[in-house]
């Protein structure tokens, strides 16, 4: 999952 | 990003920013857990390792680099420039039952078992537990200066907010994390007795006071 790759949130 | 998550994040600079000025203007840091900030600077450190591996936004690297150093700065307020009036009697809370049990969590129950996914896991786990400390020290002082309760409060609505921010992503951009869910609503729950007698008492001009 693209998501879990780049941690976007804080 | 969604308003949720924008709001959760402001009311978590908010909760950083009453502590600070809690601590300033009062030149005390009574009635504050000094383990639950050194638990929160380890959240931190653990989480945001890849501050210079993977750039997200401005946006995102400026605010982990302020909850980083905001974090340490308070410990060393707390343990240094206003060590005299921090409360170790009443922060009694072992640290270590928490840090060793999530620590082995985060090994067992991860999305990827590589370094920096695990200490990510570390970190979300941990800050699930980590106002356990905090909320020790209130109950056994028994009451809390108002100015704790206004900065409980916003450190209880910023994952209470994230939550929102989830059921967001999920209908809207597909995301789900259930790691990160899970321990946001352990989060959460640790506080609603507090978000209780903050509403039923802070609100109405009262001192926040528990039942002894």
């Amino acid at each position: 999952k693209p998501w879990l790759d780049k941690k976007d949130e804080l | 990003m969604n308003v949720f998550r924008l709001l959760g994040d402001m009311s978590h600079l908010l909760a950083i920013l009453i502590l600070l000025l809690k601590m300033w203007k009062t030149r005390s840091c009574a009635g504050i857990s000094g383990k639950t900030q050194i638990l929160f600077a380890l959240v931190f450190t653990t989480r945001y390792l890849d501050l210079f591996s993977s750039f997200i936004s401005i946006y995102n690297t400026t605010m982990k680099l302020f909850f980083i150093a905001s974090s340490y700065f308070t410990i060393f307020l707390m343990y240094s420039k206003f060590k005299a009036t921090y409360d170790s009697n009443h922060d009694s809370f072992r640290m270590e039952f928490l840090v060793v049990p999530v620590g082995g969590l985060a090994f067992l129950v991860n999305h990827e078992f590589l370094p920096l996914e695990i200490l990510w896991t570390f970190s979300i786990y941990l800050e699930s537990v980590a106002i356990l400390p905090q909320l020790f020290m209130v109950s056994k002082t028994g009451e809390a200066e108002t100015i704790t309760s206004h900065y409980l409060f916003a450190l209880g609505s910023y994952r209470l907010l994230y939550i929102f921010n989830w059921v967001y992503r999920y209908y809207f951009d597909g995301f789900f994390d259930l790691i990160a869910v899970v321990a946001g609503c352990v989060q959460t729950i640790l506080y609603c007795d507090f978000f209780y007698l903050y509403i039923t008492k802070v609100l109405k001009g009262k001192k926040l006071s528990l039942p002894a």
